[in-house]
């Protein structure tokens, strides 16, 4: 994910998850779907896919564990689905 | 493993690949040989053949291409994404990219060929990612040296479910990645590393974080690429931040993730007679380190720098409660923790017995 200058660690996180949750979990792009929907459940959803893939807790939040996974250099193929 | 959804596969056994673009950072012959052995991984475990061609169109077309090159994924540069492939189909379909930002190499240094493209011709050749942090068809980037490279058992199971199994009249096996909770759960070594604690066990080691309790799987390799797999002891001198790992009559010193320089060295170097070829475990306390043989101990004064004479000793004699061979051992606040099998052994070195007894595995979170 590109770094937003001037982001809060907070919105570079979330873009690092919107982007790898795109990329690897097919979360619809941002604007797909209405804000609400996109923040609260599918995004959860979807990091809790990504959680049980590498077993990890299933929090479903940007944890620490899961931010670290998230950075890894790794496949461009995604984890789920075609 | 996984298999691509919907099952996608070859009709033919017999594919072609062409390498369409080549990376400027190795020479042509490199990539050539890099990718035929890549090639090889699969060709050895089933009945698929690869056949290299310069002309026309094949049915693996490898190319090393950066940014948005046209079909739809982007690469991002270095890091991030090293490569992506597609599934077996006409046209792009089987077909391997690199991303050219990243730095391909043929050693261990970031990133080597060899492992990216045998995993990428695993998703041209129908398989999808695996949750097995062992198996090739893991997402994450892990070195291993390629030249002991043995395809995991996870892998062969994979793609013989697609093509059925090797012509070879004696199937190929490969290695399977321990689970922490498999209670017949062994380890080789332990030892403790500013805090957090590594539990190694063939080509892998768990890291357990102390605040956390979080155990997460690794390669060896991963860290440290110049160590042997399979080590058999391990201690932290804290006193000199430094942690020993021993395999046979070898032994290496990290500081931190770092090996320092000068090692392996042969553990001669504490004064063992020759007749000690191995040390089972391995652990320091207040600067004596105590080494386990068999059912013997040895100590050595890490100030005077020489074993202690009167040793060997039996572990009992030292230790009583512990009876049988110590496969591990480390030290936490005043305690030892004796791992022998499937079992591990708390002695509490004040109280001068064992406190607890408990499954080995507890310690990753089992």
């Amino acid at each position: 994910a590109l770094p937003v200058p001037g982001a809060s660690p907070e919105e570079k996180n979330a873009r690092v998850v919107q982007d790898y949750l795109e990329k690897f979990y097919q979360l619809p792009p941002k604007g797909f779907l209405s804000e609400r929907q996109n923040s609260s459940s599918v995004i959860v959803e979807k990091l809790k896919e990504m959680q049980r893939f590498f077993g990890l807790n299933e929090t479903g939040k940007p944890d620490r564990e899961t931010l670290e996974m998230m950075r890894k250099p790794r496949c461009g193929v995604p984890d789920s689905g075609d | 493993f996984m298999l691509t959804p919907g099952n996608p596969k070859w009709k033919q056994m017999n594919l072609t690949y062409r390498i369409i673009k080549y990376t400027t950072q190795l020479s042509k012959a490199n990539v050539e040989d890099t990718i035929k052995e890549a090639f090889q991984v699969w060709s050895n475990v089933s009945p698929l053949t690869f056949t290299k061609i310069s002309q026309g169109e094949a049915d693996i077309k490898i190319a090393f291409v950066r940014g948005d090159h046209g079909d739809n994924s982007p690469f991002d540069g270095p890091n991030g994404i090293l490569a992506h492939a597609f599934q077996p189909g006409q046209g792009i379909g089987g077909d391997v990219h690199f991303d050219a930002e990243e730095t391909w190499t043929l050693t261990s240094s970031n990133y080597n060929l060899f492992l990216v493209a045998a995993h990428e011709f695993g998703h041209s050749l129908g398989l999808a990612h695996s949750t097995d942090p062992g198996a090739l068809m893991y997402p994450n980037y892990a070195f291993q040296d390629p030249s002991t490279y043995n395809l995991p058992q996870d892998d062969i199971n994979g793609i013989q479910t697609i093509y059925g199994p090797s012509n070879n009249p004696v199937q190929p096996t490969g290695p399977s990645t321990p689970t922490a909770c498999d209670p017949r759960l062994t380890f080789d070594a332990i030892a403790t590393l500013r805090g957090e604690i590594l539990f190694f066990k063939d080509k892998y080691f768990w890291r357990r974080h102390p605040q956390l309790s979080i155990v997460e799987l690794n390669f060896i390799s991963l860290f440290w690429p110049s160590l042997p797999t399979g080590i058999q002891a391990a201690y932290e001198d804290v006193d000199k931040d430094l942690v020993f790992l021993f395999k046979g009559c070898r032994y290496w010193a990290l500081r931190g993730y770092d090996v320092e320089q000068g090692y392996p060295r042969d553990i001669s170097d504490y004064g063992f007679p020759s007749s000690v070829q191995a040390i089972d475990a391995a652990v320091y306390y207040r600067r004596k380190t105590y080494f386990f043989v068999n059912d013997q101990i040895w100590r050595y004064d890490n100030q005077r720098q020489s074993m202690e004479p009167g040793y060997p000793k039996s572990i009992a004699s030292l230790f009583p409660g512990i009876e049988s061979k110590v496969d591990a051992v480390f030290q936490q606040n005043h305690f030892f923790l004796f791992f022998s099998g499937q079992t591990y052994y708390k002695f509490d070195l004040s109280a001068h017995r064992v406190t607890r007894i408990d499954r080995s595995n507890r310690w990753l979170n089992c």
